[in-house]
């Protein structure tokens, strides 16, 4: 594991935290997707099915509980909450799973490097994973006032899949023999679609000014 | 596995 990596996965953990923490302290869950958070769900039980049959390392297993757990906490929190779960905004979170969940569907079973349930649900969980937060952003768009800390979640999710990507450079460099066409495709586009959102998170923040996207 | 590719990442 190299620092990129490790850095990669620290951010993506903080950004849950900081999501958590504001849903917790604020008892409130505006302007965030549930869409997003179930489609992460998605890609989490699918990718992580692995963790009765292939064991990697104590941290690949720990990190993998985290993020199944708290991503089910946040859904439980907006779904059944009795008093976050007002704060949904249930009229704006309209973005429909199909079309993002069938099209990677289809891609995974024609796009896999093995022909086996465990290889094509564990490539649907990287495609997805590449659109997963496409709803989260439709909502932003939708909701004028964004408050910091989704603001600040949307863009640690951002950092991480940056930082995957030193991470494969660095591992393409170093380790003989290491590939992973797929992934490699799919990271790239999963942080094309965040630029748009870095552009304004970076001028809004220089310019000392409240997040908001045009519509 | 077939093609290169790892699941050793999260």
């Amino acid at each position: 594991m190299n620092l990129f990596r490790l850095l990669g996965d620290m951010t993506h953990l903080l950004s849950i935290i900081v999501l958590l923490l504001k849903i917790n302290a604020t008892r409130s869950c505006r302007g965030v997707s549930l869409k997003t958070q179930e489609l992460y769900a998605i890609v989490f039980v699918c990718r992580y099915l692995d963790l009765f049959t292939n064991f990697i390392s104590l941290y690949n297993t720990v990190m993998k509980v985290i993020f199944l757990g708290s991503t089910f906490t946040i859904i439980y929190w907006m779904r059944f909450h009795k008093v976050i779960r007002v704060t949904y905004d249930r009229d704006q979170d309209t973005f429909r799973y199909q079309f993002l969940i069938i099209p990677c569907l289809l891609l995974s079973l024609i796009l896999n490097s093995e022909f086996t349930v465990m290889e094509v649900l564990w490539t649907f969980s990287i495609y997805l994973e590449a659109v997963a937060i496409l709803p989260q952003l439709v909502l932003l768009q939708r909701t004028n006032n964004i408050d910091n800390l989704t603001g600040n979640y949307i863009f640690l999710l951002g950092s991480y899949r940056a930082l995957y990507i030193l991470n494969w450079i660095y591992r393409f460099l170093t380790e003989p023999n290491y590939r992973q066409y797929l992934v490699w495709i799919s990271g790239i586009v999963q942080t094309i679609v965040y630029i748009d959102f870095f552009y304004y998170y970076i001028r809004s923040w220089k310019n000392n000014e409240k997040l908001s996207l045009p519509a | 596995t077939a093609g290169g590719e790892h699941h050793d990442e999260l």
